[in-house]
């Protein structure tokens, strides 16, 4: 089983 | 006061194409620098940048930084309207609640204006940090549309393998595995028809297919699209637009749990 990891986890809000 | 004309009008036609059926609403920037976006999927696993630089317009005019909140389903839906060899040219006054796209024949005997109407959206704007990848494969963009389209009818997900041999597309599902290997091959006469590997490490990734599916939407932008990957970090999926900029998506990795 593969978990969907979430472009927020890498990329933080300016 | 802002006034946008593209001689090649097609191109936006291509790009809200690529784009429409990923995200639903999207702030568009206007700045010195171009016309861009940033936006994510609704369930933030995508991201999609857009930059079309102010020097690929014919007339390039935006007295100060804007950003329009459009529903890109309903400007698609507008720019379907404008013919293929048409000029298009976007009008947005300040303050206003609207967004114009002219549309003008070759011939300047067919000239139409549609209206649509802006949204307010809250979207965050993420810092994307530069990175150094591990590998970049540069391949044919069709080449890349048809291994995930294959690759989508027998499995859900795709590994991605980068060594110094070549790049591994591989999928599994219930009816048995599939493997696509395309070795580095830049001797071909035309370069968009090579594929040209920089690895500094070899690395493997697995992905949703769905995602890179919708990506592949942007293969009319550009013949030849380059994948960046590193271990740690989201795919970018580039298509770079002739002469005006990029676009860019970024996908997530699926991990082992």
């Amino acid at each position: 089983p593969c978990l969907q990891r979430n472009i927020l986890d890498y990329f933080n809000g300016e | 006061m802002l006034e946008l004309r593209l001689v090649q009008g097609s191109l936006l036609k291509k790009v809200l194409e690529a784009i429409k059926d990923l995200v639903n609403d999207a702030n568009f920037d206007c700045s010195a620098t171009g016309f861009s976006l940033q936006a994510m999927d609704s369930s933030h696993v995508a991201l999609v940048a857009l930059l079309l630089r102010s020097e690929g317009f014919e007339h390039y005019r935006c007295d100060r930084n804007l950003s329009m909140g459009m529903n890109l389903g309903n400007m698609a839906k507008m720019l379907k309207c404008a013919g293929n060899d048409d000029i298009i040219t976007l009008k947005a006054d300040d303050g206003s609640d609207t967004v114009t796209f002219m549309f003008e024949s070759p011939t300047q005997d067919k000239i139409s204006d549609f209206e649509m109407k802006l949204m307010d959206i809250d979207s965050e704007h993420l810092g994307i940090p530069e990175a150094e990848y591990h590998a970049i494969v540069r391949m044919p963009s069709s080449e890349f549309g048809r291994i995930c389209k294959d690759l989508s009818s027998i499995g859900d997900t795709v590994v991605i393998s980068v060594t110094k041999e070549g790049v591994k597309f591989s999928t599994r599902g219930d009816i048995g595995t599939a493997n696509i290997v395309c070795r580095q091959n830049n001797t071909v006469d035309k370069p968009e028809e090579a594929t040209i590997i920089e690895m500094t490490e070899p690395v493997s990734l697995t992905f949703a297919l769905r995602y890179m599916n919708s990506f592949t939407k942007a293969t009319p932008l550009s013949s030849i699209v380059t994948l960046s990957l590193s271990s740690d970090l989201p795919v970018v999926v580039e298509y770079k637009i002739a002469e005006m900029g990029y676009i860019r998506f970024y996908l997530a990795p699926k991990i082992e749990e």
